[in-house]
């Protein structure tokens, strides 16, 4: 059987308008902002306690109304990825 | 010239010895000192003022050999969110694999403890980011921690090489990676390093891995101690360069950092490679911090050699480099490196031609090749665009097919170089086809990119697939990178190797060339020698005192014009003495003494290896119905009854057909109801009682004969008192088992007795102890009751009797 993908309770967000925006849009969702991911200007880091921390059937629920929201521009549930140490 | 002298540099590291891939202090074994990196150091370089980061399970940054060059603002921690980048130990040791790649880097010099890092007074530090869910988020942070401070990022890790596997970075990752080119190290680009793979044995191909494939890592694959592919080793073209790694057991391996403040010499993989080059190019970037991105990728297709590594694929591109599928441009040269670094000048900008994309659908029937073509002037038109000199090919492909692993895909350049973008992976069954898949290689770096460029496609299936499923490609695009003019200054385009290692005190900074003229050895090409010559030598004239300066030789010649050639008496171990030309000649690998070259011509076998005399061959394993005898080193044939044995030939513990194993002996299988005699050599009866036999007494039985009953290892007609008798399916005769505890004797099922021993009563078949409970009074006798306990086996000597007593 093909690998199955497995869903994390992590969410990368790309929101205009700064930390703040990004912060606001958390709390209106009831997401755990964790910050800008890495260097990357407007992507954000958003953490959901709530969702289970690994499915293999992507969230939705409160996740459709945060995509739907205007002033997110991109959205993705993050996905664990099989990393190996060579 | 710089000639390096290992006398002048020694380091008081208790494992600096061991370092064989460095130095070459024992004369009498094999030097691998290609990869030049003391002749770097000694020119004055050693990572100063340069930061890498290692991408791992983490870095101890307090291990002795670490703690000096380590940096904290080097290090983060993604998988704990904090700035302690220190691995989680466990009883396994399982997060080693950061320390030990940050120690190949980086470790101290002369400070008494482990080894000596290739950069080692560059700043280390560590992002731990493996030691958990990683995810797209957490691999775009951790390619994105400071990249003004840190200059190299090296990677040792990536999707499972588990030969099945096609997976790259996420979006997120891969725009990590463009902003680290395009800003990082404030606009020169950040450098990332990464390592090639390890599933040569499940014959993965390395660009099923995008991080390898992409254009913006610098991918590093291994040779071993001899020049050999290593058994982990992946070929793929984006592969830019190679260092020495580990390689079979009877060759040397890397030695370094190990967690719990401990040393290695255990680290293998081509997790050894990437570090290696990482701090080859900290070197290079101490000798001119100005270059970016694509000034080291030059810099390494520029000195990187094929010197003896063995590949069956060396060719020689359009530009005039040599290239292979398993070692990119050879073995880094960290000499070479810093020669070239300190005098760089910076390449022109890098230009993208994206072509149109051929989207008309072409099935690809099994065992054909189909073959498309597209002609491109390179964006020429474009004055942004234009690509006349290569850097990085890509192939942007959309297929379907029933088994993945069944295809090959070339590209095949305008000026001939063939490329394979996709080896044959016989362990790929997926069905998932390649979609919007980029295919990268470098084999054709330097060339022209006007043409025809041809792209090659063929299925050879590996087994039956149902034949009305073919596969199809869809669409696929030619993406060129380079350069619009040519990206050397012409001049020092014409310098040979040893131009290029010209050196003059003001190439070198004031301090380092005081520091180093000392160790320096200039020599007058043109200087006449007139001492004495070394005895091999004979009367036929020398440039030097050693063996190695011998015009002509005595006896035999050793070696060859790549690594140097010296004069011996007799040929080594692993060669032979060829009287006619006066050279030794390497016997084939394993052989330690051999009457020809071929592989059938050894007449001793190497330290691992067996010789078998029928074939004269030297081969790490036997063949079936042969043994490895470790006194006489050679492989003994089985007694003939043997399929094999262990020790001695007739030591057998797997028969030939028509044999049974008795002992360690294979002796011919007798009739039903017969044995084999080994005194008289035949088979005889056994005794009535038995079905099958190992001699003839009744005791001897194996199975007892139909009407009979196994019974305490014996066949008895009848099962005796307290016994019942079962049927077994599978065996040909009934089994006697003991009825239940306490119990004289039962029903045929076993599962009711009908008479107990004395002291115990029966109670719904099973028999009870005689004895009352003191403590059953009504209310408990009641609960016992409503709770059918003595209805249940488990529960019936639960003071059952007492109660019934009681009413």
């Amino acid at each position: 059987p093909n690998p199955r993908t497995i869903y994390s309770n992590h969410w990368a967000v790309r929101v205009s308008g700064g930390p703040e925006v990004a912060a606001e849009l958390a709390g209106k969702y009831g997401y755990l902002n964790l910050g800008q991911i890495g260097n990357l200007e407007n992507y954000y880091h958003f953490h959901h306690s709530k969702t289970i921390k690994r499915s293999t059937r992507s969230s939705r629920g409160i996740h459709n109304f945060l995509i739907m929201d205007p002033k997110v521009e991109w959205m993705q549930q993050q996905e664990v990825k099989k990393r190996v140490k060579r | 010239h710089v000639r390096t002298d290992p006398s002048l540099m020694h380091f008081n590291d208790p494992i600096w010895s061991n370092m064989w891939y460095l130095h070459c202090a024992d004369k009498s074994s094999r030097c691998r000192t290609e990869m030049n990196v003391m002749a770097a150091w000694q020119r004055g370089y050693t990572g100063k003022n340069v930061v890498i980061s290692i991408l791992d399970d983490g870095v101890e940054k307090s291990h002795p050999d670490l703690i000096q060059n380590y940096d904290q603002l080097a290090s983060y921690d993604v998988n704990g969110d904090d700035y302690d980048p220190t691995p989680r130990y466990d009883v396994s040791n399982e997060n080693k694999h950061g320390t030990r790649c940050a120690g190949e880097v980086a470790a101290s010099a002369n400070n008494s403890y482990c080894i000596v890092g290739i950069a080692y007074n560059a700043r280390i530090g560590g992002i731990r980011m493996l030691d958990g869910d990683v995810t797209d988020v957490v691999e775009a942070k951790s390619l994105g921690i400071r990249p003004d401070y840190i200059d190299i990022y090296s990677a040792s890790w990536g999707p499972d090489d588990d030969g099945k596997t096609v997976d790259g970075p996420g979006p997120l990752t891969r725009k990590a990676f463009e902003d680290g080119i395009k800003k990082g190290r404030k606009g020169l680009g950040s450098i990332f390093v990464w390592a090639s793979g390890n599933g040569g044995r499940e014959g993965d191909y390395c660009s099923c891995d995008g991080y390898t494939n992409s254009i913006y890592t610098i991918s590093i694959s291994s040779a071993t101690e001899n020049g050999y592919k290593p058994w982990y080793l992946e070929e793929c073209p984006s592969t830019l360069a190679t260092t020495y790694s580990s390689g079979a057991f009877y060759e040397r391996k890397i030695v370094t950092t190990d967690i719990r403040q401990r040393c290695t010499d255990d680290h293998t993989g081509t997790s050894v490679s990437a570090p290696m080059v990482a701090g080859i190019i900290a070197l290079a970037l101490e000798a001119n911090q100005q270059l970016n991105w694509r000034d080291v990728q030059h810099l390494l297709v520029k000195t990187s050699r094929s010197v003896h590594l063995r590949a069956p694929d060396w060719r020689t591109n359009g530009a005039g480099r040599k290239v292979s599928h398993l070692y990119g441009f050879g073995l880094v040269d960290a000499e070479a490196m810093v020669v070239e670094a300190k005098k760089w000048k910076t390449v022109p900008v890098q230009h993208t031609c994206v072509g149109a994309s051929d989207k008309r659908p072409r099935f690809i029937r099994a065992n054909q090749l189909i073959r498309t073509s597209s002609h491109t002037k390179a964006c020429a038109d474009n004055n942004g665009q234009y690509v006349a000199y290569l850097e990085h090919v890509v192939v942007r492909v959309t297929i379907s097919h029933p088994r993945r692993g069944d295809l090959q895909i070339f590209l095949i350049s305008p000026s001939g170089t063939k490329s394979q973008l996709l080896g044959r992976r016989t362990f790929d069954y997926l069905n998932e086809g390649f979609k919007n898949w980029e295919f990268m290689t470098v084999h054709c770096w330097g060339e022209k990119a006007e043409g025809e460029w041809v792209l090659e496609i063929q299925d050879m299936p590996s087994q039956l697939r149902n034949p009305e499923i073919q596969g199809k490609l869809k669409e696929w695009t030619l993406i060129l990178y380079g350069t619009a003019e040519h990206p050397y200054n012409p001049v020092s385009v014409q310098h040979s190797r040893s131009r290029m290692l010209d050196i003059s005190a003001t190439d070198l900074e004031p301090s380092k060339a005081a520091l180093f003229q000392s160790h320096l050895e200039f020599i007058d090409e043109e200087e006449e020698y007139s001492g004495l010559c070394h005895p091999e030598c004979g009367d036929r004239g020398c440039d030097g005192p050693g063996p190695e300066h011998c015009l002509k030789c005595v006896h035999y010649s050793l070696g060859n014009e790549k690594i140097g050639r010296k004069c011996v008496t007799t040929c080594p171990s692993g060669f032979m003495s060829d009287a006619a030309t006066r050279r030794c000649r390497h016997c084939y690998r394993g052989c330690d003494t051999c009457f020809g070259r071929g592989h059938n011509q050894c007449s001793a076998c190497k330290k691992g290896f067996y010789l078998q005399l029928d074939t004269s061959t030297c081969t790490l394993i036997c063949p079936a119905g042969y043994y490895a005898d470790e006194h006489q080193k050679r492989c003994i044939k089985c007694h003939q009854n043997c399929k094999k044995c262990i020790g001695f030939p007739d030591k057998c513990v797997l028969c030939r057909d028509g044999f049974s194993l008795l002992g360690s002996l294979c002796v011919p299988e007798c009739e039903q109801a017969t044995f084999y005699n080994t005194a008289l050599m035949r088979c005889e009866k056994c005794h009535a009682t038995c079905h099958s036999c190992t001699g003839p007494g009744k005791e001897q039985c194996t199975q007892c004969a139909k009407d009979f009953h196994l019974h305490e290892w014996r066949c008895v007609p009848a099962c005796s008192q307290g016994f019942y008798s079962e049927d077994v399916p599978g065996l040909p005769h009934k089994v006697c088992r003991r009825c239940e505890e306490n119990c004289l004797s039962c029903e045929a099922t076993g599962k009711n007795c009908v008479r107990c021993k004395d002291g115990y009563s029966l109670l719904s078949g099973s028999c009870v102890t005689n004895n009352t409970c003191n403590n059953a009074d009504e209310v408990f006798c009641n609960m016992v009751k409503s709770s059918k306990l003595c209805e249940r086996k488990l529960f019936i000597q639960f003071c059952c009797r007492t109660c019934l007593l009681a009413g």
